[in-house]
């Protein structure tokens, strides 16, 4: 695993995400569904928990966008680059932006929401690549089941060297 | 010796694509880096354990061409 230069991380273990936009490819419910789920992969082995807002401030803002987004990374259409995220900071800071050139899907139809959001919320709480095969944080995308999938021993140690484990 | 491998031996498409991808995601950290495109394929190649040539490659090409995150894959 590795972290971004200088360990950025959330001081604070109660993070609020705000969903601004939808993709029409799902329905609204299940994209809330796939972000809930995603931010649960980490929650899981952290002691950080996750409240939506629905406006107003938000550490974590997630958004369908395409080609330029007012980031200065804009997305590239169709394919190769499906998503990014910033490391823990103020304004974009901890952002997740999800390619809305993409078709994002509840399975393997088109790239799965939740497996992407999970990678991406790896980087918004200060992961960045791993190079270990298999991990979340490994920079490109491969489908698992999402009803199966498992963090990596990899990616756990990571975000538990930012954040601690979770108390039992 | 080393012969120097010459990158006009891959055509321009090629040359630009892995120029792009690389920029994009092994990014010359200081303006001042200067590395020959052969060395960042090679640490390309390191990151995704594929065989260290550094050159453009059919696996190297396979890995350029998978849809992936667009964070950097060195934390700059």
């Amino acid at each position: 695993y590795k972290t971004f230069p200088g360990n950025p991380r959330w001081r604070n273990k109660y993070l609020t995400y705000r969903i601004d936009n939808y993709t029409p490819d799902l329905p609204q419910a299940k994209v809330d569904e796939a972000i809930s789920k995603a931010f649960m992969v980490w929650s899981d082995v952290t002691p950080l928990q996750f409240k939506r807002v629905f406006r107003g401030d938000a550490d974590i803002v997630v958004a369908f966008a395409r080609r330029e987004h007012r980031d200065g990374y804009p997305f590239d259409g169709r394919g190769n680059t499906l998503a990014h995220a910033f490391a823990p900071g103020k304004g974009l800071g901890g952002d997740a932006h999800f390619d809305e050139d993409e078709t994002w899907s509840e399975y393997n139809h088109g790239v799965n929401l939740f497996l992407v959001a999970a990678h991406e919320f790896g980087h918004s709480l200060g992961l960045a690549h791993s190079n270990v095969p298999g991990a979340l944080m490994y920079p490109t995308y491969s489908y698992v089941n999402p009803k199966t999938f498992r963090l990596s021993e990899d990616d756990k140690r990571g975000i538990q060297k930012l954040y601690g484990r979770k108390s039992a | 010796f080393p012969a120097q491998l010459k990158p006009h031996s891959w055509n321009s498409i090629d040359l630009e694509s892995v120029k792009t991808y690389l920029d994009k995601f092994f990014p010359l950290l200081r303006k001042t880096d200067s590395q020959s495109l052969e060395e960042r394929i090679k640490k390309m190649q390191r990151f995704f354990h594929l065989t260290v040539t550094g050159t453009l490659n059919a696996e190297t090409k396979e890995i350029m061409n998978q849809p992936r995150c667009g964070v950097p894959d060195i934390a700059d």
